[in-house]
């Protein structure tokens, strides 16, 4: 299957810091 | 107690390897000279350390471009990937690029990378959002213009997504037509 994100979930990836 | 999962240490890998490319207007320079490749990635994380970092779309000067394509497919329609296609084009207006041009473009970049069009996504080759004086320009190019079904739903996804409103048609241009545009206007093939 492809690697799909919905939205929320790659909006929700923003925020995290690139340190984790 | 430190709750750092395996989860928050892995990148999360996309389905495709997206090439950034910047266009900046310069009439003293050959158009290709003008088109530069930014970098390429291929991890969510590495997307929004990218997006985080650069200009909006909309505090770039007229003239400019920001271009996200497959890697390995050049932003221009001569690329061989490009040259039997098409876009679904969006003309914004002026008052556009304060309150829509950046949503456009961050929601149509999330469509790409999170593979938003579903078995449609071979079709896909990339996106461009264009900074003109006379009005902004955003478009979603598909490798093949004689592909109704697939350019149709395509439409359909990137319009529910963008939350345009039913009663604004979007339209799908040939780049061929492009090319030989005699006027101003080019017709459409497709519209949702």
């Amino acid at each position: 299957g492809k690697r799909q994100y919905d939205r929320e979930f790659l909006l929700m990836l923003q925020s995290i810091p690139e340190s984790c | 107690d430190l709750s750092i999962t395996p989860e928050m240490l892995i990148k999360h890998p996309l389905q495709n390897r997206w090439a950034m490319w910047f266009f900046k207007s310069d009439k003293a320079r050959d158009w290709c000279d003008n088109l530069r490749l930014v970098t390429t990635f291929d991890t969510v994380e590495d997307f929004w350390a990218l997006y985080n970092h650069i200009q909006k779309a909309s505090k770039l000067p007229s003239g400019c471009d920001y271009s996200v394509f497959k890697d390995g497919i050049q932003p221009k329609w001569e690329d061989d990937q490009n040259k039997r296609g098409g876009r679904w084009l969006i003309n914004l207006n002026k008052q556009q690029r304060h309150t829509d041009l950046d949503n456009f473009w961050l929601e149509t970049l999330l469509c790409l990378i999170g593979e938003a069009f579903d078995e449609q996504s071979d079709d896909i080759c990339g996106a461009v959002v264009s900074i003109r004086t006379k009005g902004d320009k955003l478009g979603l190019w598909t490798r093949d213009c004689n592909r109704p079904d697939s350019i149709m739903k395509i439409g359909k996804t990137l319009k529910e997504r963008l939350k345009i409103p039913p009663k604004i048609p979007l339209g799908y241009q040939a780049h061929t037509d492009a090319i030989v545009k005699t006027g101003s206007t080019v017709k459409n093939r497709y519209q949702v």
